[in-house]
């Protein structure tokens, strides 16, 4: 999958 | 967003705002380590180096702001305003949080969900605020006189992690495939750090008595 970056949290 | 996650943010930003109130209004850092002030800033800088590459939502953005501004702001108080610094107890806060900094990021380097470069800071921020608090700890057990202003923003500041185990809870059982063992093992270390220091806690506004810890 692309390389992003998932962090939605603080 | 849940409850617990609004709810552990709310905490966590109201934490920092007790102390920038303190040291801003009472110009004083009294008992108030700047070993973990600084680690602090630290975790912001790795945790949030995508501020300008991912947008998550205004909100998102508009906390990550806040909290890098005012954990560099403390910082910068205890470090060089000609008045706050010299309340800082400098003798007394030795804890050597490099020697923190090194594990975590070996730590890391060997544990993390994705090999790369923000992957690797952000997980190394993550173990980092773990053990961020405890030159603050070491400094509250030889400090004797704690101010209820800096044992509110400890209260504050591990309360909100335990919110945030809340939300992974939360998030585990009603969203498929949210499973984050790192981010959970390390809240949950954090938060067990704290454990001593809110019995004592609770102990103090239970016999309403100055907090104590045992040294």
């Amino acid at each position: 999958e692309e390389e992003y970056f998932d962090h939605d949290e603080l | 967003m849940n409850i617990f996650r609004l709810a552990g943010d709310m905490t966590h930003l109201a934490s920092v705002l007790v102390l920038l109130l303190k040291i801003h209004t009472i110009k004083s850092c009294a008992g108030v380590s700047l070993k973990t002030q600084e680690l602090y800033a630290i975790v912001f800088a790795t945790r949030y180096l995508d501020i300008l590459t991912s947008f998550v939502s205004i909100y998102n953005t508009l906390m990550k702001l806040i909290f890098l501004g005012s954990s560099f702001s403390i910082v910068w108080y205890m470090k060089y305003h000609k008045t706050v610094r010299r309340t800082y107890d400098r003798d007394q806060d030795t804890f050597r949080h490099w020697f923190l900094m090194l594990p975590c990021l070996l730590l890391a380097l060997l544990i993390h969900e994705k090999f790369t470069f923000f992957e690797v800071l952000w997980t190394f921020s993550l173990y980092l605020e773990a053990v961020a608090i405890l030159p603050q700890l070491v400094l509250l057990q030889r400090t004797r006189n704690i101010d209820n202003l800096t044992g509110q923003y400890i209260f504050l500041l591990g309360g909100y992690r335990g919110f945030y185990i809340l939300n992974w809870i939360y998030r585990y059982f009603t969203e498929p495939h949210y499973v984050h063992w790192i981010t959970w093992i390390a809240g949950l270390v954090q938060t067990l750090l704290y454990a001593d220091f809110f019995y004592y806690y609770f102990l103090s506004w239970k016999n309403n008595k100055k907090l104590q810890l045992p040294a």
